[in-house]
């Protein structure tokens, strides 16, 4: 899985 | 982007504004609680780390950096150019009884185990509890400035509007931030006391005051 999440939110 | 998160966004910008504006016209930060806008500067901080590491669009990169500047102008005007004016015998709540507990949790529960995403999920569930000293120094003094309730009513609407923009998001678009939901429910909660104020008092008129 990935190690990183993108967060499109603020 | 939908209606409620675009609103929710621009009532949060609204928020940190309002208060900019308040502390720089008035020269003073006199009830407004340095440890909240401590505990929100860290807020950004955390969350915003992505910022060197991925790039979503000039929108979400410019509020970012417009959140994380106010945040730091405001913890300096309280804390060193207006510091004479800062009242913080009355900003006494015990910040480490958050940040502990929170810290605790985002190792515990989040969406996966990296620094970076720990780090966001330290920062979504200390956001919802930030307010709590500025809160409990309005229930110390018993008072607050309206422009003061202007400022909280704006950061607590646009946590309400996120929660509208998950329904959203979840109809249209299938997507799902559990641990976004949970921690926006719990700061949405905590601003109903003071929302149910705002709109029986200062809407009509009256000063924030609450009964001795």
């Amino acid at each position: 899985h990935a190690l990183e999440i993108p967060h499109d939110e603020l | 982007m939908n209606i409620f998160r675009l609103t929710g966004d621009l009532s949060h910008l609204a928020a940190i504004i309002i208060l900019l504006l308040k502390i720089w016209k008035s020269r003073s930060c006199a009830g407004i609680s340095g440890k909240s806008q401590i505990l929100f500067a860290i807020v950004f901080t955390a969350r915003y780390l992505d910022l060197l590491t991925s790039f979503i669009s000039v929108y979400n990169t410019s509020m970012k950096v417009i959140y994380i500047g106010c945040a730091y102008a405001t913890v300096y005007l309280i804390y060193a150019k207006f510091r004479a004016t800062y009242d913080g015998n009355h900003d006494s709540f015990r910040v480490e009884f958050l940040v502990v507990p929170v810290g605790g949790l985002a190792v515990l529960i989040n969406h996966t185990f990296s620094p970076l995403e720990i780090l966001w999920t330290f920062s979504i569930y200390l956001e919802s509890v930030a307010i709590l000293p500025q809160l409990f120094m309005i229930s110390k003094t018993g008072e607050a400035e309206t422009i003061t309730t202007h400022y909280l009513f704006c950061l607590g609407m646009y946590r309400t509007l996120y929660l509208f923009n998950w329904v959203w998001r979840f109809y249209f678009e299938g997507f799902f931030d559990m641990i976004a939901i949970v921690a926006g429910l719990v700061q949405t909660v905590l601003y109903c006391d003071f929302f149910y104020l705002y709109v029986t008092k200062v809407l009509k008129g009256k000063k924030l005051s609450l009964p001795a």
